[in-house]
């Protein structure tokens, strides 16, 4: 994250790699799944022995014995609908929850976030020389409307995607960041409106950030995990 | 130059849990490397895997079963890694199978075999001991025989017959050129054994297991990851470097095998399924056929690699190269890719339209995105469906045609014949100007157990 600070996201996951290197985030969804971006993975059909979800931590590498530690391995990946770019990665064993570790809500089907609504993305990647890599990164942003943020990208983002307004000291997602969650607050209980996606450029000053809209695929999300 | 854990086959991030009533028969030895763990647990008369472990600290623990389910179950656990005697796993045998200590305990013929330690119905010399192998009723080669590992049978009219347990030459066999072959021989076809992939002597070489997942380099078993005529391993003699192994080949095996995954007018990946007419190179230099050796000498004989399409002079890619590439027949340039051949779509092309959401979708696609055909609604296999003729009468689910009895926002699905897949989307398109706008929920919704967070954590950071 760029421009964040150190913070702290129960639902933000790390996946890790064979070699036990985090490589993108995810968001706990229930206590067995979690969702991420397909841009993480090399195929729908990506033999994910060795893969792991790290959660529990606020450390990119925790010591070995950290209480609250969870790395539980991912056993299925789900694509979603071919425009969501999401994936859905069962774990093998479910996830405890605790005061570190718990799932978040998912928002109502099609739910539009109104505009302003203060919302954080949370994960451990690049902060591009401006925070902390070694320790979950925390930044809010304000929702903003499509159609404002169509003016900056000249109509390229669509329904399905949702924008955050720009900052002159250019905070954002990064590489590594990709598949964790843009969280917004509804009273006193966090939903998923969006996924970090990838953009061409980081923490751009004066640049919105783009995510997908986790409302529009709410219903695919619920049928992968009853299925 | 021969390393101890060849006797063994390594399973990464396993370790081998005993049942409650021998946990005491475990042995520990602290801070000794894996080679000379191997090495303490092959000179052990009680030893038959090991588990090692490397964090928090390096310990070698010595166990006397292997992970059948009978004494010990195999658990995941990345601080570990789990280590049988292949003499103990395998199924199958190398030579006469003197050292086959596997659990087969039935003739031929269907018979039980005796046990080792009884003499009756049928007396004999042999008498189990800690080194020999004779344990309870198990086929065994104590004498060498050639009909391989053999027993006494119950029969009181049949005193010794052979198990038949195949040899592991036999037991899996090749097709085409063996790149998928995952057997366990692991002698080359000379006899000489083969050094682990995860080892650098007695031979250097790049094939490192973890630089290539997806050709499991296990063990010292033979394999083909470079896409030579058959598979074939590095041996432990410092004087020959690299042998094929002896692997029989599959009977009758199709030529021409039709697969879903190959393409004609595009190539996925590195384009090895790339079976399509295109036979010049990007800057239009005509390719050289596959069965000449003119201009330019090569190994990639047509009947060699009968699975890779080299017909023709066409644009193939046989040794996993980045694109489909060809012999030019310019003497001065040997090969070239076909980079004018485009990449396909990530998704197959659609096949029919549907309107709004395809509730009414009525069409006969029966292919997912993918390209895989669809699970009939009226069967269970391979998915159980819980959307089926009998739970939807009104959404006419015959045969596996795409449809959408559940309003799926996102279009006409199906169950799939693919066993790991439940479900997906199909190869259908929205019809032209079709939209369903996003609307908002029409009631207030409230959230109950997720999205909780202690946000006195953030004070305890600072």
């Amino acid at each position: 994250i760029v421009g964040g600070t150190p913070g702290n996201s129960p639902w933000t996951v790390s996946l890790r790699d064979r070699k036990g290197n985090h490589f993108c985030g995810g968001s706990l969804v229930s206590s067995e799944w979690v969702i991420s971006t397909k841009q993480c993975f090399s195929s729908c059909y990506v033999d994910l022995t060795g893969y792991t979800a790290m959660m529990g931590t606020l450390f990119r590498d925790p010591k070995e014995g950290e209480p609250d530690l969870q790395r539980i391995s991912l056993t299925k990946i789900v694509c979603g609908p071919s425009e969501s770019h999401l994936v859905m990665l069962q774990l093998e064993t479910p996830a405890q929850f605790n005061e570190r570790v718990s799932q978040i809500c998912l928002p109502p089907e099609r739910y539009i976030v109104p505009d302003g609504t203060i919302c954080e993305i949370a994960g451990w990647g690049e902060t591009k020389g401006k925070g902390d890599e070694t320790v979950l990164n925390v930044a809010q942003m304000p929702v903003l409307s499509n159609k404002d943020c169509n003016q900056y990208f000249k109509g390229r983002v669509r329904e399905n995607e949702m924008c955050t307004m720009a900052f002159q000291a250019g905070v954002g997602a990064c590489e590594r960041d990709y598949g964790g969650p843009l969280a917004c607050q509804n009273s006193d209980c966090w939903v998923l409106e969006g996924v970090i996606i990838p953009m061409r450029r980081c923490g751009h000053a004066g640049q919105p950030n783009i995510f997908i809209r986790v409302s529009v695929y709410v219903d695919w999300i619920k049928k992968v995990m009853e299925m | 130059y021969r390393s101890a854990l060849n006797d063994f086959q390594r399973s990464e991030g396993r370790e081998l849990v005993l049942k409650s009533w021998n946990v005491n028969r475990l042995t520990e030895l602290p801070r000794v490397t894996l080679e000379d763990c191997a090495k303490r647990c092959t000179e052990s008369p009680e030893c038959r895997a090991f588990n090692y472990e490397f964090r928090p600290s390096l310990v070698c623990k010595h166990l006397p079963w292997v992970g059948d389910g009978d004494n010990a179950d195999v658990k995941r656990n990345v601080n570990c890694d789990l280590y049988e005697m292949k003499v103990y796993v395998r199924k199958c045998i190398v030579g006469k199978g003197e050292d086959y200590r596997g659990k087969v305990s039935t003739t031929t013929s269907g018979r039980t075999c005796q046990q080792w330690w009884s003499k009756f119905p049928h007396d004999h010399r042999w008498t189990p001991s800690a080194t020999n192998g004779l344990e309870l009723n198990y086929c065994r080669n104590p004498d060498g025989d050639r009909i391989g590992p053999w027993c006494y049978t119950t029969d009181p009219e049949r005193r010794y017959e052979s198990c038949n347990i195949p040899q592991c030459k036999d037991e899996v066999c090749i097709t085409c050129n063996g790149e998928d072959y995952r057997g366990q021989v692991d002698h080359t076809i000379s006899g000489k054994e083969c050094q682990r992939w995860d080892q650098q002597f007695p031979h250097q070489h790049i094939y490192q297991p973890e630089k290539y997942p997806d050709k499991s380099l296990d063990d010292n078993y033979c394999r083909n990851p470079d896409a030579s005529p058959v598979p074939w391993c590095y041996t432990t003699d410092p004087t020959m470097e690299r042998e094929s192994c002896d692997i029989s080949k599959c009977p009758e095996f199709p030529k021409r095998r039709l697969r879903s995954s190959y393409t004609t007018n595009c190539f996925r990946g590195r384009g090895e399924d790339y079976r399509g007419k295109v036979n010049e190179t990007t800057s239009g230099i005509p390719c050289q056929r596959w069965d000449a050796q003119k201009p330019h000498e090569h190994p990639f004989f047509p009947k060699t690699y009968e699975c890779k399409g080299l017909e023709e002079n066409y644009c193939r890619n046989p040794d996993g190269s980045e694109a489909p590439w060809c012999f030019t027949s310019l003497p001065e340039m040997r090969t070239a890719l076909c980079l004018q051949i485009k990449r396909c779509a990530d998704d197959i092309e659609a096949e029919d339209c549907y309107n709004e959401i395809g509730k009414n979708y009525r069409g006969v696609v029966r292919k997912t995105r993918k390209g895989i055909l669809c699970q009939k609604w009226s069967i269970n296999t391979p998915h159980k469906t819980k959307i089926n003729p009998k739970t939807h009468p009104e959404a006419n689910l015959t045969d596996n045609y795409c449809r959408n009895p559940d309003g799926d926002h996102h279009g006409p699905w199906c169950y799939t014949s693919d066993p790991k897949t439940e479900f997906d989307y199909c190869a259908i398109k929205q019809c032209a100007g079709e939209k369903v706008p996003i609307i908002g929920p029409t009631t207030e919704v409230e959230f109950n157990e997720c999205g909780k967070r202690e946000d006195r954590l953030r004070s305890r950071l600072r």
